[in-house]
């Protein structure tokens, strides 16, 4: 399972 | 999240503010071009697609109601509000917005992370972003008299990105496989493409004078 990396940024 | 990501944050935010007071208070746009207010819009709108879907945290989707919500507000304003839409110069602000938005779609189609319809618009945003401020910059210098508060909105804009590589810095440093070169290589052009204007504001402010950017 790729792992969706979050985007966390603005 | 870090300090420097937050004083970016903040940083941003404050730019936005400086700008929508200027517009709402004296009523005047006078050196701010449309089409950097345009492409911010764009940018905005094509990198905050999961703002629906991917609940990060509410200081996270609070300021992205927040940049969509005055980045369009400003092109509502300088576009059609009676007064502001005056002191707009459109004969100035001429720079065809269009040519700097294909070939960053284009490259956001040829190299992305990963080939979907939000990761390629994600990535779309950053390279626009990148070049986002050309038509505010050309416009600066066909503009003679650069009024303080666009001086101070066009530094906050470029310190903002500028800060937001130390933040990537920061988190390359500390946190195991944080790799991101499209945000990171997009922010250095960013903050390059400033270079000369930081120049000239520190100049500026350091012999206390009018800004005035080079013919």
């Amino acid at each position: 399972l790729q792992v969706q990396i979050k985007k966390d940024e603005l | 999240m870090n300090i420097f990501r937050l004083t970016a944050d903040m940083t941003h935010l404050m730019s936005v503010i400086v700008l929508l007071l200027k517009i709402h208070t004296i009523k005047s746009c006078a050196g701010i071009s449309l089409k950097t207010q345009e492409l911010y819009a764009i940018v905005f709108t094509c990198r905050y697609l999961d703002i629906f879907t991917d609940f990060i945290s509410f200081y996270n989707t609070i300021m992205k109601v927040i940049f969509l919500w005055t980045s369009f507000s400003i092109v509502w304003y300088m576009r059609y509000h009676k007064i502001v839409r005056r002191s707009y110069d459109k004969d100035q602000d001429t720079f065809r917005h269009v040519f700097l938005m294909l070939p960053c779609l284009v490259l956001a189609l040829l190299i992305n992370e990963r080939f979907t319809f939000k990761e390629v618009m994600w990535t779309f945003s950053f390279y626009l972003e990148a070049v986002a401020i050309l038509p505010q910059l050309v416009l600066l210098q066909r503009t003679r008299n650069i009024d303080n508060l666009t001086g101070q909105y066009i530094f906050l804009l470029g310190a903002y990105r500028a800060l937001y590589i130390l933040n990537w810095i920061y988190r390359y440093v500390t946190e195991p496989n944080y790799v991101h070169w499209i945000p990171w290589m997009s922010g250095l052009v960013q903050t390059l493409l400033y270079g000369d204007f930081f120049y000239y504001y520190f100049l500026s402010w350091k012999n206390n004078v009018k800004l005035q950017l080079p013919a």
